[in-house]
C-alpha cells in the first residue's frame, strides 16, 4: 500500500512545437523527460519504506546504479496496453518507425522484449511498484557501506512481493520468482540505454540537463 | 560522491 501511494505522478513530454521534427528533437524531448522523471524518482525512492533510513551515501549509490532501470521499468509498464509502441509519456508514444528515425531502434526493440515478457505475465500495478523498489534495492552497487542495511531493505521488499503473491496468486506459487527472473533482462536493457545515451552525450548535439548528465556519468 | 551534487541535494532536501 505504501509503495502504491509513493508512485510519482505522470509526466508529460511536451515536445517543443517550435522545433522541426528530427532525431535531435526526439532525443532532446526524451532527455528532458528523463531528467524530470529522475527528480520524481528520487522523491519516490525516499518514500520507499526503509530507504531513507539508509545512510546518504548508500542512498546515492543505489540510485546511481539503478536510475536507468527505474526509468526503463516505468516505460515498460506504461507500454503494456500498447502493442509494439513505447509509451514514454501519454503525449509521447513511439513506434518502431519513429524509433528508427531517432536512432533508437535497437533500444526500442530491447524495451519491447521486456514489455512482452510482462504482458505475457499480465503484470499488475502492485507487482510493478514492488519490482521497481526491488530493482533499486538490488542494484549491486560496488560502493555500499552498510551491506547489512541494504540487505534488510531487499529482504523487506522481497517479503512484500511474496506476501502479495501468496494472497493474490495462489494458483501460481512460482509467480514471485518469475517476476524476479525478469530483472536480468531489465538490467541488460538499462545498460544498453545508458551506453546509447553516453554516446549521444559524447556526440554533443543533444542538450542534456544536469541531473541526467550527472547520473550518466555515474555509470561510465 | 563529490561530483554528484544534484543527487545529493535532492536526497537531502524535502520531497
Amino acid at each position: 500500500t505504501l509503495l502504491l501511494g509513493a508512485e510519482p505522478e505522470k509526466v508529460c513530454a511536451m515536445p517543443d512545437p517550435a522545433l522541426p521534427d528530427s532525431d535531435i528533437k526526439a532525443l532532446t524531448t526524451l532527455c528532458d523527460l528523463a531528467d524530470r522523471e529522475l527528480v520524481l524518482n528520487i522523491s519516490w525512492a525516499k518514500n520507499i519504506p526503509g530507504f531513507s533510513s539508509l545512510c546518504l551515501s548508500d542512498q546515492m549509490s543505489l540510485l546511481q546504479s539503478a536510475w536507468m532501470e527505474i526509468l526503463v521499468l516505468r516505460v515498460a509498464f506504461r507500454s503494456l496496453p500498447c502493442e509494439d509502441k513505447l509509451v514514454f509519456a501519454d503525449d509521447y508514444i513511439m513506434d518502431a518507425e519513429q524509433a528508427k528515425s531517432a536512432g533508437l531502434l535497437e533500444l526500442h526493440k530491447a524495451i519491447l522484449q521486456l514489455v512482452s515478457r510482462y504482458r505475457s505475465m499480465r503484470l499488475e500495478k502492485e507487482e510493478f511498484v514492488t519490482l521497481k523498489a526491488i530493482a533499486l534495492a538490488n542494484s549491486d552497487s560496488m560502493h555500499i557501506e552498510d551491506v547489512e542495511a541494504v540487505q534488510g531493505l531487499q529482504d523487506s521488499l522481497h517479503e512484500a512481493l511474496l506476501d502479495y503473491e501468496c494472497v493474490h496468486h495462489r494458483e501460481d506459487p512460482r509467480r514471485a520468482g518469475k517476476l524476479i527472473m525478469t530483472l536480468p533482462l531489465l538490467r541488460q536493457t538499462s545498460a544498453k540505454a545508458v551506453r546509447h545515451f553516453c554516446s549521444i552525450k559524447q556526440d554533443g548535439r543533444v542538450p542534456m540537463h544536469k541531473l541526467f548528465l550527472e547520473l550518466l556519468e555515474a555509470n561510465v | 560522491q563529490e561530483k554528484h551534487k544534484i543527487l545529493h541535494k535532492l536526497l537531502q532536501n524535502g520531497n
